[in-house]
């Protein structure tokens, strides 16, 4: 049993399309810098939720090589369990010798578009000492430099990327503010405070936030998220913050403040539309004292992690 | 040496689950516990 846990996020989008196997068997994949393992289905799950997307046959690779050591993953609602596997991974034009995990079982995946989920935080988070497949990259010289970056788009269907071995200069305005990690496991860095209109609202003494592009939303700890729906005005329902879709125009700026420098999040950011023409507040609630800043930040700031230097670089997206 | 993987913004598995009406539903059977990522203690 493995010690890293995934998510169950209901409201991910951003998936990427890569290849593994000889010939290559495609499956679209969430990059998540949260974890830092490779997962996709393979055709020995025959649950629901693998029966929904594409799966892995290592029969049809001449270059897959089982390991055959059982994983399991433990996430918020039950487990993901699997087998450890080599294979050849190509993501885009390039190749990129590395493992990937060919058994899976995660009924919160049944619903989601993207087959699996390809991590991209440090080995030492990674199961059974598997060498993630962007160390991979690094080590077998595929890329020049040793980081990667994160764009999600906003409003367009199309435009988002993840960058290997450099910064797409299209994809962000400004300069880059860089920020050192606080700890080399997630993408976690130091948060000030959190202030809206000037004043603090959140994070007052300062607080621990992990970059995490395997989660939709900003997650904080309950006082703190209770605060800042409390201050922009939201219901508390069934665990989320409603607030009326009409009144996204007049609701406030939330900054995160960060190293010295403001990161600021429009209302247009932060809230999104759900169910019945509801809206709710991209600020969830967790156990603990952990922030989480998920794609309702990485949304509004390119995000550039410098694996190298253990920093992370932010700027408008 | 730079390479770079398009994403594409897919539908919410949220939202697929409301459009069936099975939201309430899953979210009660599989309640979002962000931090169990991040910490198995939470799992």
């Amino acid at each position: 049993v493995g010690p890293e846990s995934m998510t169950n996020d209901a409201c991910l989008s951003y998936y990427g399309v890569i290849s593994i196997g000889t010939p290559p068997q495609s499956f679209k994949v969430i990059f998540d810098t949260g974890s830092s393992n490779l997962w996709v289905p393979s055709i020995y799950c025959n649950s629901a939720a693998c029966n929904n997307h594409a799966k892995f046959d290592p029969r049809g690779s001449s270059t897959y090589r089982q390991n055959g050591r059982p994983l399991s993953i433990t996430y918020g609602t039950g487990s993901m369990t699997g087998i450890l596997g080599y294979d050849t991974v190509t993501l885009f034009s390039i190749l990129a010798s590395s493992f990937c995990l060919s058994q899976t079982e995660a009924p919160f995946m049944q619903n989601m578009q993207a087959d699996g989920i390809f991590g991209l935080a440090y080995p030492s988070l990674s199961l059974s000492s598997a060498t993630p497949v962007f160390d991979n990259m690094m080590n077998g010289g595929l890329i020049n430099l040793n980081l990667f970056s994160v764009y999600l788009s906003s409003n367009n269907q199309r435009g988002s990327a993840v960058t290997f071995g450099g910064v797409d200069t299209n994809h962000y305005s400004g300069s880059i503010t860089w920020i050192p990690l606080s700890k080399e496991l997630y993408c976690q860095i130091t948060v000030d405070s959190v202030s809206g209109n000037g004043q603090a609202v959140a994070c007052n003494d300062g607080c621990q936030a992990i970059v995490d592009t395997g989660t939709s939303m900003i997650v904080g700890p309950q006082s703190d998220i209770d605060n800042i729906n409390a201050w922009l005005g939201a219901s508390s329902q069934n665990g989320e913050y409603i607030v009326n879709c009409s009144n996204i125009g007049q609701m406030p700026d939330v900054t995160f403040n960060i190293n010295g420098n403001q990161f600021t999040l429009p209302a247009s950011a932060y809230v999104y539309q759900v169910q019945y023409s509801s809206c709710i507040t991209g600020f969830g609630a967790t156990g603990g004292n952990m922030w989480t800043l998920g794609d309702v930040f990485l949304k509004q700031y390119y995000s550039i992690y410098k694996r190298g230097q253990n920093m992370l670089g932010l700027a408008k997206a | 040496c730079l390479v770079q993987i398009p994403l594409e913004k897919g539908k919410r598995a949220r939202v697929v689950l409301e459009e069936q009406g099975l939201w309430e539903e899953y979210r009660q059977k599989y309640p979002y516990n962000p931090m169990a990522k991040f910490d198995g203690s939470f799992a």
